[in-house]
């Protein structure tokens, strides 16, 4: 029996909106220590990372009696958890060996309980192994902010040039009808932390991503003030939203290379 | 020019 009790279903609903665009079809992989998800899209450039972990405040109950993987349709998803109210409590319950995965939703007032039953799809997805490793640069700023500058920079080009160095962070374009950039500094003088842009720098780093697939990262900014972006020459990026009181969602993209 | 790599020139298949 797997059950896990969320006192928002508006982070579930939040995390999946900010994955379906991308990803079609996924494994939630659920066991004792939480449930997570690992899916690359179509063209395997892009993979997202999500970790719930059992023993945080986010689940009010949380169960799972063996491990289980439930193969699920995010579009479908979507669509059971708009019948949802943003401040239900979602239990999400499963048997052991699934065919169909169950939606409970409670109203804060009690007074409305709905149940949805989805069908599990088997799906063959592809895990890869990615290490623990340390990167040359972590930048941390306000979420909105990096949505913003994807999406200014998008109206330029197709992909943008990242620039980590210890005064700050670059962000380039350069299309065939014109170019921008945006710079930031480290910020040492805002008195909220999420407002603070903080560069972590042991190596400069400078890459080129391709901004579709950045802005697609984007629509995960509901989930976090602040987002984290972890870079190493010549590897793959990783966007991290934290997702207080749960774990985080990652995204990781491959590099643009030059040929 | 640029090419775009896919995650498999990073990450090995589990």
């Amino acid at each position: 029996m797997f059950e896990a009790k969320m006192l928002q279903s508006s982070v579930l609903k939040k995390i999946i909106e900010s994955l379906k665009d991308l990803f079609a079809d996924a494994n939630f992989d659920c066991s004792s220590s939480g449930i997570t998800l690992q899916d690359m899209d179509s063209s395997h450039v892009a993979l997202c990372y999500l970790k719930l972990r059992s023993d945080e405040e986010g689940f009010e109950d949380y169960r799972c009696d063996r491990n289980i993987t439930l193969g699920v349709n995010l579009g479908l998803m979507s669509k059971i958890l708009k019948c949802a109210g943003n401040d239900d409590v979602v239990t999400l319950r499963a048997e052991d060996e699934p065919n169909i995965l169950t939606f409970i939703f409670d109203s804060k007032n009690s007074e409305r309980v709905s149940k949805y039953d989805i069908k599990l799809m088997e799906i063959d997805s592809e895990l890869l192994g990615i290490p623990d490793t340390d990167y040359s640069c972590v930048v941390k700023m306000p979420s909105h902010e990096f949505q913003r500058i994807c999406s200014n920079l998008s109206q330029l080009g197709d992909s943008v040039t990242i620039d980590c160095h210890k005064e700050g962070v670059d962000f380039k374009v350069a299309g065939e009808q014109g170019s921008g950039a945006i710079k930031l500094k480290q910020t040492t003088s805002v008195d909220k932390e999420e407002d603070q842009v903080t560069v972590q720098l042991n190596e400069p780093v400078t890459q080129s991503f391709a901004l579709k697939f950045l802005c697609a990262f984007t629509k995960a900014t509901s989930l976090s003030d602040t987002v984290n972006l972890s870079l190493t020459q010549d590897t793959p990026v990783v966007v991290e939203y934290p997702i207080a009181q749960h774990g985080y969602l990652r995204f990781y993209l491959a590099p643009k290379i030059e040929e | 020019v640029e090419m775009q790599n896919q995650l498999f020139a990073y990450f090995t298949a589990t």
